[in-house]
C-alpha cells in the first residue's frame, strides 16, 4: 500500500467525527459504507485516498439536479420560497431580485407574510432599495388573498419573475401547512404551470431536523430547490446531503451575508471540500 | 426509541444479573451514543458524555426490580437532567434598574424574546422598557414597536445613533419613564464577525448590562458548541434562552451548549406569540434529546 493508514476503527471513527460534525450525520453510516466496500473493491487503498473519495462520491451525489431557476414558457414565472422560522426567507427573497435583475429580468414581489409583526415593511424596504413593485395585503389578511393579487398583478404588467415571500412555519404546525398548500393552489389556479420553483430556504446552521423540514414541506408544496443561507457562518450545511439522498432534493442557491449580492449559484465541488475540511 | 433500543442491546443479559461491566456495556453506550447524535448533539460532547456514563455505570450492581437496560437509561437520564442544570435560573432581577441584553446568531428569535420576556416581567409587576437597538436589519426597529404596541409597553428608539448609544439613551431615561426592567433587543450577528463582536462588548462597557441572554434557535445542530463558545468566551453571558422547541427537533444543542459554556439555559421558546415563553425544565430535555 501506498504509505497511509488502512481503514481501521480508529480511522473510522475519525471519519465519523468528519462527517458528523458537518451536520451529515443522517447518512454517516452509509458514507462509511461506501467508503468501506470501495475500499474492499481496492478502488481505495489507502486513508488519504478516502477523502478524495468522498470528494468525487458526495459532489457527484450534490450535482445532477437543476441549478438554474426553471421558466415560465411563457408569462411570468411564479416563485414560491417557504421554510422554517427564521431561516432567511425575506432576505434570499431580496438576493434573488438582484440576482433576476442583474440578468435584465423584471421583477415583482409579494408579501406573503401577513402575520409576522412589520414583515411586510421588511420587505418593502428591500423592494424600495431594489426599485421593484411590491404586491401588499393587510396585516391579518388571507396570504393567499396576497398571493391571488400578486398574480393578476404579474399577469398584468407582464413581470419575467414573481417572487412570492411566505411567513415563516414549523412543519409540525399542521394548520400553516395547510395554509402554504392553499398559497400554492391558489398561484397553480392562475397561472397554469405556477409555481415554477418552489424554494426551501434552509438555515445552514441547522441540524438533522433539516430533513425532515425538507420532507414535510416537499410532501406539501412539492419543493423543487433549497437555497442554504447563512454558509458565511463557521456551519458546514451537511443536511442537505441527506436531503438529497432522502428526499431528492438539489440545492440552487448558498446564502453568504445580509446583502442582496450575497447570494451563489450553488457548486457541489467547493461546497464538498469544505464539509470534509 | 433509546428504551427500546437499549432494551434489545440488554435483552441477552436480563437473566444474568450481576454487574454492568465494560464489556456488556459497550454496545448499549454505542446505542446512547447514536442517539445523541441523532438529536443533535455535538460529535465530541456526545463522546465525553458517553464516557462519563461509562465510568458511572461500570461496577453499578443490576438491580433485581429493573433491566440492565433501563438500569442504563436512568444513569444516562440522571446524568443529562443533572448537566442541563438547576431546575429555576431565574432572571437576576435588581431592586432598582435591571438590564438585559439580548444576544445571538441571525434569525434565532431574539426581538421575539424580547416581547415575550417584557410580558413576563410585567406578569411579575416590572415595568419593563423595550430598546430598539438593531438600527441594521430592515425594519427591526419597526418590529420591536409593533411588539411593543401589543404589550402596551414603551419602546425607546433613536435616528442615526450607533448601537451602544442607543442602549445607553435607552437605559438613562429608563425610570423617567417609570421603568424597572430594560431589554436591549441587538441585532443577529455571526461569532466570527470581530467588529460586530466588538460593538456588543462595547455595549457591555458603556451600559451596566445585568444579564446578557444567548438566545439560541433549538435546530442548531453541530455548530451550536462553536457560536455559543465564542459569545460566551467574549461576552461572559449570564444565560441561554432556547427558541422554537415547539417544533419535532430533538434539540440537543441544548446539552452541547450547557457543556460549552457551563451557563444556564434560563427558558424556553415555545411559539411565535408572546405569551410562548416558558421556564427551562432540565428533566423534560434530557427526555426529549434521549428520543
Ligand atoms: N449571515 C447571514 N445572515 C443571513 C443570511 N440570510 C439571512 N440572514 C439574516 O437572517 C435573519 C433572518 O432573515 P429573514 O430574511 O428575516 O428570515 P425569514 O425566514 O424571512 O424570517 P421569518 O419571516 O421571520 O420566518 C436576518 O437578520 C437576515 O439578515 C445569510 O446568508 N447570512
Ligand atoms: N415557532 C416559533 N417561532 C419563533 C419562536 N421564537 C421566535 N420565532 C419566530 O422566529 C422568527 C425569527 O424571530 P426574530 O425575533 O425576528 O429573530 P431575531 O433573532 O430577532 O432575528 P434577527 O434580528 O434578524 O437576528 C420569527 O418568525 C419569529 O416569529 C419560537 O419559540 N417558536
Ligand atoms: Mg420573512
Ligand atoms: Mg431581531
Amino acid at each position: 500500500f501506498s504509505g497511509g493508514r488502512q481503514l481501521d476503527d480508529d480511522f473510522i471513527e475519525d471519519l465519523e467525527e468528519v462527517l458528523y460534525s458537518s451536520d451529515m450525520g443522517a447518512t454517516a453510516v452509509k458514507i462509511i459504507e461506501r467508503v468501506q466496500k470501495a475500499y474492499k473493491k481496492r478502488e481505495i487503498e489507502s486513508t488519504e485516498q478516502v477523502f478524495e473519495f468522498l470528494k468525487k462520491d458526495l459532489a457527484e451525489r450534490l450535482s445532477g439536479g437543476d441549478t438554474s431557476l426553471r421558466r415560465a414558457a411563457s408569462g411570468p414565472t411564479v416563485v414560491l420560497v417557504a421554510g422554517v422560522n427564521g431561516s432567511g426567507k425575506t432576505t434570499s427573497i431580496a438576493k434573488l431580485t438582484k440576482h433576476f435583475k442583474e440578468q435584465g429580468l423584471s421583477v415583482l414581489l409579494a408579501a406573503g407574510d401577513t402575520f409576522r409583526a412589520a414583515a411586510v415593511e421588511q420587505l418593502t424596504i428591500w423592494a424600495d432599495r431594489l426599485d421593484v413593485p411590491i404586491v401588499k395585503g393587510e396585516t391579518g389578511s388571507d396570504p393567499a388573498a396576497v398571493a391571488y393579487d400578486a398574480v393578476e398583478a404579474a399577469l398584468a404588467r407582464q413581470v419575467d419573475i414573481l417572487l412570492v415571500d411566505t411567513a415563516g412555519r414549523l412543519h409540525t404546525q399542521k394548520n400553516l401547512m395547510t395554509e402554504l398548500e392553499k398559497i400554492r393552489n391558489v398561484l397553480s389556479k392562475k397561472i397554469a404551470d405556477a409555481p415554477h420553483e418552489v424554494l426551501l430556504v434552509l438555515d445552514a446552521t441547522t441540524g438533522q431536523n433539516a430533513v425532515q423540514q425538507a420532507k414535510l414541506f416537499s410532501e406539501t408544496i412539492q419543493v423543487t430547490g433549497l437555497v442554504l443561507s447563512k454558509l458565511d457562518g463557521t456551519a458546514k450545511g451537511g443536511a442537505v446531503i441527506s436531503i438529497r439522498d432522502q428526499v431528492d432534493i438539489p440545492v440552487k442557491f448558498i446564502g453568504v451575508g445580509e446583502q442582496p449580492d450575497d447570494l451563489e449559484v450553488f457548486e457541489p465541488a467547493p461546497f464538498v471540500d469544505a464539509l470534509l475540511e | 426509541s433509546i428504551s427500546k433500543s437499549l432494551d434489545s442491546v440488554f435483552s441477552r443479559f436480563r437473566k444474568k444479573g450481576g454487574v454492568l461491566t465494560e464489556e456488556n456495556i459497550q454496545e448499549g453506550l454505542r446505542e446512547i451514543r447514536q442517539a445523541l447524535l441523532e438529536a443533535d448533539v455535538n460529535f465530541k460532547v456526545a463522546k465525553g458524555f458517553v464516557k462519563s456514563i461509562q465510568e458511572q455505570a461500570v461496577g453499578a450492581e443490576v438491580l433485581k426490580s429493573v433491566s440492565p437496560g433501563q438500569q442504563l437509561i436512568k444513569i444516562v437520564h440522571d446524568e443529562l437532567a443533572v448537566l442541563m442544570g438547576e431546575k429555576a435560573a431565574p432572571i437576576q432581577l435588581n431592586p432598582g434598574l435591571t438590564v438585559i441584553m439580548m444576544v445571538g446568531l441571525q434569525g434565532s428569535g431574539k426581538t421575539t424574546t424580547c416581547g415575550k420576556l417584557a410580558k413576563l416581567l410585567s406578569k411579575q409587576g416590572r415595568k419593563p422598557l423595550l430598546v430598539a437597538a438593531d438600527i441594521q436589519r430592515p425594519a427591526a426597529i419597526e418590529q420591536l414597536r409593533v411588539l411593543g404596541k401589543q404589550l402596551e409597553m414603551p419602546v425607546y428608539t433613536e435616528e442615526g445613533g450607533r448601537p451602544p448609544d442607543i442602549c445607553q439613551n435607552g437605559v438613562r431615561q429608563a425610570s423617567s419613564q417609570g421603568c424597572d426592567v430594560v431589554i436591549l433587543d441587538t441585532a443577529g450577528r455571526l461569532h466570527i464577525d470581530d467588529a460586530l463582536m466588538q460593538e456588543l462588548e462595547t455595549v457591555r462597557k458603556k451600559v451596566a448590562v445585568d444579564e446578557i441572554l444567548l438566545v439560541c434557535d433549538a435546530m442548531t445542530g453541530q455548530d451550536a458548541v462553536n457560536s455559543a463558545k465564542e459569545f460566551n468566551q467574549r461576552l461572559e453571558v449570564s444565560g441561554v434562552i432556547l427558541t422554537k422547541l415547539d417544533g419535532d427537533t430533538r434539540g440537543g444543542a441544548a446539552l452541547s451548549i450547557r457543556q460549552v459554556t457551563g451557563k444556564p439555559i434560563k427558558f424556553v421558546g415555545v411559539g411565535e406569540k408572546l405569551d410562548k415563553l416558558e421556564v427551562f425544565h432540565p428533566d423534560r430535555m434530557a427526555d426529549r434529546i434521549l428520543g
